[in-house]
Order: structure tokens, then sequence, then C-alpha cells
């Protein structure tokens, strides 16, 4: 699951 | 960071590049879709409101400034610098039927109710369509220059990398990001007759693309 708040991706 | 997730980033640059030239060089924006342009602007606000809250790194800072700073410098020129070579006659995709369903869809699909979050999500549900108005442009005029086919060809093909990007992540760290893969399959797919018309077209030589 992803990782709330933290988008790493463009 | 893996090779597809970065050639995609390299892909989708050079598509906002190849439309950036092309509009500025030619003085000319005919065939272009102002509508597009304007979604993909709000595409990259709504998604880069942790450009100054969250640092990732230096290399994920510059991209997100470069995809906003190119996308408004797109937008300019078709509406202001160069507004006599729109055609808005053409350009006439009903937007409020993408930007209804894909707010009320982020306010009820999101990992967290918070309003970076579904602003977040509003933007990976509307890139997944802000192509259409330039798409539905193409079949309206029923022809599209060959450098804006290049344009829509590294476009499509930035999400298609994407997925591989995000099969090679859920293979080798188990990340997996629901919304925005069923949101990237969904993007790819309104490419794939696009991309045939590409293939068996533009690249046998012909200097543009008319549709049949």
């Amino acid at each position: 699951e992803r990782v709330l708040g933290a988008h790493d991706e463009l | 960071m893996n090779v597809f997730r970065l050639l995609g980033d390299v892909s989708h640059l050079v598509a906002i590049i190849i439309l950036f030239l092309k509009i500025f060089r030619s003085k000319s924006c005919a065939g272009i879709s102002g509508k597009s342009q304007v979604l993909f602007a709000l595409v990259f606000t709504t998604r880069y409101l942790d450009l100054f809250t969250s640092f990732i790194s230096i290399y994920n800072t510059v991209m997100k400034v470069v995809f906003l700073v190119l996308s408004y410098a797109t937008v300019y020129l078709i509406y202001l610098r160069f507004r006599s070579s729109y055609d808005s006659e053409s350009d006439t995709f009903r937007v409020e039927f993408l930007l209804v369903p894909v707010a009320g869809l982020s306010f009820l699909e999101n990992y967290d109710f918070t309003p970076i979050e579904i602003l977040w999500t509003f933007s990976i549900y509307l890139e997944s369509v802000a192509i259409l108005p330039q798409l539905f442009m193409i079949t309206k005029t029923g022809e599209a220059e060959s450098i804006t086919t290049h344009y829509l060809f590294f476009l499509g093909l930035y999400r298609a990398l994407y997925l591989a990007n995000w099969v090679w992540r859920y293979h080798t760290e188990g990340f997996f990001d629901q919304i925005a893969v069923v949101s990237g399959v969904v993007q790819t797919i309104f490419y794939c007759d696009f991309f045939y018309l590409y293939v068996t077209k533009v690249l046998k030589g012909n200097s543009k693309l008319t549709l049949p």
C-alpha cells in the first residue's frame, strides 16, 4: 500500500 | 528510481518540449487543442502542490518546476501570444464533461480525505482524460501535422513506460498505487488507436497524419 502523502513519482 | 520511470519522465519531457518548440518556432498553434493544454497545466498544478512542502530529490523538484513552467508557457503561447492561429472552432470538446466526473470521483475514491490528497487524486484522474480534447480535435479536422503526432507519441509512451515502472516496483519493492495504475491503464488505452495510426502512417514517411 502506498505511503500516504509521500508521492515520489512525477 | 528505475529505468522505466526514468525513460518515462524523459519521454514526458521530450513530448512537452516538442510541443512548446513547435508552437514557439512555427509561431502557430494550428491543430493544437488549447483545452488539453489547459487541462495538463491544471494536472501539474494540482499534483505538484507538495513542491514546497515535501522534498523528495533534486531531480523530483527540478522536473516538477520544468513541467509547470513549460505547461503554463505553452498555454500562454496558445491563448495569448499566438491566439490568432488558435483554431477554436475545431477545439470544441466539452471539458466540463471531464472535470465534473473527475472531481466527483476524486472525492469518492482517494487514499485520504485531505485537500492535498484529493487534489493529487484529481490530478491523476484528470491526466488520464486530459488528452481527449486533442484526440477529438484531430478526428474532427481529420488530420494532424507530423510534429503533433510525435508529441502525442512521446506523451502516450510516457504513461506506458510508467505502467512498466509500476510492474517493476511491485515485484521489487511491493509498491502498488492502485489509483495511479488504474488511471494509467485507462490513459494508455486512449492512445492505442493513435499508436496504431502513428506506426502504420507517420513512420511510413507520410508528411502528416490524415485519418481515413
